[in-house]
């Protein structure tokens, strides 16, 4: 009756040179937490589905990592997520792409995955479906960061088109 | 980018990834996150994967499905998996990292990059958090 719990907040450019302590610190908290939340829920004998959406919810509000609150911003500087679940057991997945008002993605590609009538749901559509399930919403400002918009405007000041080296995560 | 996997106690699997994207996006792209198979997978036959990093290289690669699938058809172990597909990323020309776990609670990772925000714990006491 083992259980397991993994957690990832992105791949890329860390190095101790480039990462402040407070970064360092405030990722390694956040890591944390989400496992916190999602072995809470595998302790109890939960289903490995809720734990890694209960892992996940903890990480988009953290804004330490790119999603959710403090996500990396588009060329327009809005935010537009994307998130997918999927559960092993039946292969039953849900995911969106581009959705902008739901405050956490992982939720909605669930409730996508839920309903089963589709896998992806996309942009303005997918808003309009989680408008309908009845799930939290979120504005603009609690997902636009001002060092995201700080690190959009450095970026277009080198000439850059966009984030290709992953510099901002 | 976010991810998680688990194995529960019954031995079945997940997944879920969660993301940004990339600074600067434009013209409605879509990296591999949402893509099931690509930045997403679970499959209680073989495992269940996250990925993270330069996504157009693991939607093309398949990344996620593509461990699962090893797995699955050659009995090959998570880790071994996990590190080919990442390689087969890499002559790709992208990098990046995936989180694996299995129905026997595995815990695997494996990247190409400089550092990964990881964690993992198991029912046995095991936690571990690192980033570089």
């Amino acid at each position: 009756n083992r259980w397991t719990l993994l957690v990832h907040g992105g791949a890329g450019m860390m190095t101790r040179e480039r990462l402040t302590p407070e970064q360092d610190k405030g990722t390694r908290a956040g890591l944390n937490a989400a496992l916190d939340a999602g072995s809470a829920v595998l302790a109890a004998g939960g289903t490995a589905l809720d734990a890694v959406a209960a892992a996940v919810r903890v990480l988009e509000d953290d804004s330490h990592f790119n999603s959710g609150r403090g996500a990396a911003l588009t060329w327009d500087g809005a935010a537009e997520l994307d998130a997918a679940i999927m559960n092993g057991r039946d292969r039953r997945a849900g995911a969106v792409a581009g959705v902008g008002a739901t405050r956490n993605p992982v939720d909605l590609a669930r409730a996508v995955m839920e309903d089963g009538a589709h896998v992806l749901l996309s942009g303005a559509g997918a808003d309009d479906f989680s408008l309908h399930r009845g799930l939290a919403q979120a504005a603009a400002d609690w997902f636009v960061l001002p060092e995201r918009a700080a690190q959009l405007e450095e970026l277009k000041a080198r000439g850059g088109t966009f984030d290709v080296e992953m510099k901002y995560g | 980018t976010v991810g998680a996997v688990a194995c529960d106690a019954h031995g079945h699997v997940a997944a879920a990834t969660s993301t940004g994207g990339v600074t600067g996006k434009r013209w409605g792209r879509i990296g591999d996150s949402p893509l099931i198979g690509a930045g997403t997978y679970a499959d209680d036959r073989s495992g269940a994967v996250s990925a993270t990093g330069s996504g157009e290289f693991f939607i093309r690669a398949g990344v996620a499905h593509e461990i699962c699938a090893r797995v699955r058809l050659t009995g090959e172990p998570l880790q071994v998996a996990a590190d080919a597909v990442m390689a087969d990323v890499a002559e790709l020309g992208g990098s990046g990292g995936v989180i694996v776990t299995g129905p026997e609670g595995d815990a695997v990772w494996s990247f190409t990059t400089l550092g990964m925000n990881r964690g993992r714990v198991t029912s046995g006491g095991e936690r571990t958090v690192a980033i570089y």
